[in-house]
């Protein structure tokens, strides 16, 4: 464990308290795409097959339940809870996530360290990650504004990806036999697809305004 | 044969 990953592991951990905020303390989920939480569950259920088979460390482990635990929350809340699904913008809500789904899957039988049940699902979950923010970019890009909470939400989900590559960096410096370019290639690409989002975050953090996204 | 490397990263 390094510095870099335990801070894009808490980076990832407050995008998840944000969401959990927005939606308990606001009754809301107004602004948040379903499809990228159906996504999340899908990532972390397939990257998390190992839960029981490979004990790394009570901290890995923990991490593991919150994240699927929480993600499965939050698609629950919004499909279930009578108050916060009411909110739910199905309208704008409108990529075909099940395309990513495909893609990713066939790209992981294409793609991967070595072709075994869990490996093949492991890759399938980082090529998932790296494209499961599109439903909700393409959806506040729709929505035009967007709440505070909500724009924390996405700023912090692009930053624990940004601190992984800067782990995979220090670990390839550190490490003999490191080598996880599918996840690294997979992570620079999911950071990428942020690129323009900090740009407007940054902005309307500098001008004190509103963020704002370009229709 | 590389070994099955464990995925120890969230």
């Amino acid at each position: 464990m390094n510095i870099f990953r335990f801070a894009g592991d808490m980076t990832h951990l407050i995008s998840i308290v944000v969401l959990l905020l927005k939606i308990y303390a606001t009754k809301s989920c107004s602004g948040i795409s379903l499809k990228t939480q159906e996504l999340y569950v899908i990532v972390f259920l397939a990257r998390y097959l190992d839960l029981f088979t490979d004990f790394i460390s009570v901290y890995n482990t923990v991490m593991k339940l919150v994240f699927i635990g929480s993600s499965l929350a939050i698609v629950w809340c919004m499909r279930m809870h009578r108050a916060v699904k009411r909110t739910y913008d199905k309208e704008l809500d409108t990529f075909r996530h099940y395309f990513l789904v495909l893609g990713s899957f066939v790209l992981a039988l294409l793609l991967h360290e070595k072709f075994t049940f869990q490996e093949i699902f492991w890759a399938f979950s980082i090529y998932l990650e790296a494209v499961a923010i599109l439903p909700q970019l393409v959806m506040l890009q729709r929505s035009g504004n967007v709440d505070n909470l909500t724009g924390q939400y996405v700023f912090f989900l692009g930053a624990y990806r940004a601190f992984y590559i800067l782990n995979w960096i220090y670990r390839f410096f550190t490490e003999p036999h490191f080598s996880r370019w599918i996840a690294c290639l997979s992570g620079l690409v999911q950071t990428a697809f942020y690129a323009d989002f900090f740009y407007y975050y940054f902005i309307s953090w500098k001008n004190n305004a509103k963020l704002q996204l370009p229709a | 044969e590389s070994e099955a490397q464990v995925h120890d990263e969230l």
